[in-house]
């Protein structure tokens, strides 16, 4: 059959499905081992996270949606969560051959590195399902859950978000050419507008390696 | 993935970007 665009994005939908179908929604024993060879154990507080934007996510989503729909959201959501441990894994597994580290008690204890890797998850997720994807169940095609809408929903700084991009590509082969090339276009939104917005951790970068290298000067204020 | 620009140096990881090295 020719290739339509929804036809393009209902394989791109079947595909993920299948992908996420072998995966699961609770952490894997090797998980949980990286979890317990940590100095903090940080199991509770990811599942307490996990939990926690699940409600945030559904909520958000049918307000967006309309309250019809906040079951699809949480479904997309659940679906984002497997992709969530499923990367999560892999990323540990190339950490710890590339340092020879079992011991991740820090990055796996840190708030904004599983708030982003769970936002971008979400994000994959949302984007399979895209704006066209979204009519063929019946969401409105007003609704723009495009990102950034996301980094919206889980309150995250662009700038946080960007950080997991690059690692989150090598650490899933599976993802398809036309969203990497999404991932891709959110790092270039980001680096070149959304990380210089007020607030944004960037300039708190720029000021550390700045008193780091010995000068003093302030970094230009956005409004300049 | 051969269209991805990616950034990182040999050297750098996930753990890097978020300081726990």
């Amino acid at each position: 059959l020719p290739q339509t665009p929804v036809r393009a994005a209902m394989n791109n939908i079947q595909q993920l499905i299948m992908i996420l179908n072998s995966a699961t929604d609770k952490p894997s024993d090797t998980l949980i081992t990286y979890f317990n060879n940590c100095t903090v154990n940080p199991q509770d507080s990811i599942l307490k996270r996990v939990e926690s934007f699940h409600h945030i996510f559904k909520k958000k989503f049918a307000e967006a949606v309309g309250q019809g729909w906040a079951e699809t959201g949480a479904q997309r959501y659940r679906l984002g969560v497997r992709l969530y441990y499923r990367v999560m894994e892999s990323m540990l597994k190339s950490e710890e051959e590339r340092l020879s580290v079992q011991n991740f008690s820090t990055l796996l204890n840190d708030n904004i590195f599983h708030t982003s890797l769970l936002a971008c998850a979400v994000e994959v997720v949302m984007a399979t399902y895209g704006r066209n994807a979204s009519q063929s169940d019946g969401t409105s095609a007003e609704t723009d859950l495009s990102f950034p809408w996301i980094l919206n929903v889980f309150d995250l700084k662009a700038f946080d978000f960007y950080k997991v991009i690059e690692s989150f590509i090598r650490a899933e082969p599976s993802l398809t050419r036309e969203m990497i090339k999404h991932l891709e276009r959110c790092e270039h939104r980001i680096l070149e507008s959304l990380a210089w917005q007020s607030g944004s951790p960037l300039f708190d970068l720029i000021k550390q390696s700045k008193e780091r290298e010995g000068q003093t000067d302030q970094p230009e204020t956005t409004s300049t | 993935a051969q269209d991805y620009h990616f950034g990182l140096e040999e050297g750098e990881g996930i753990s890097e970007l978020f300081d726990c090295n």
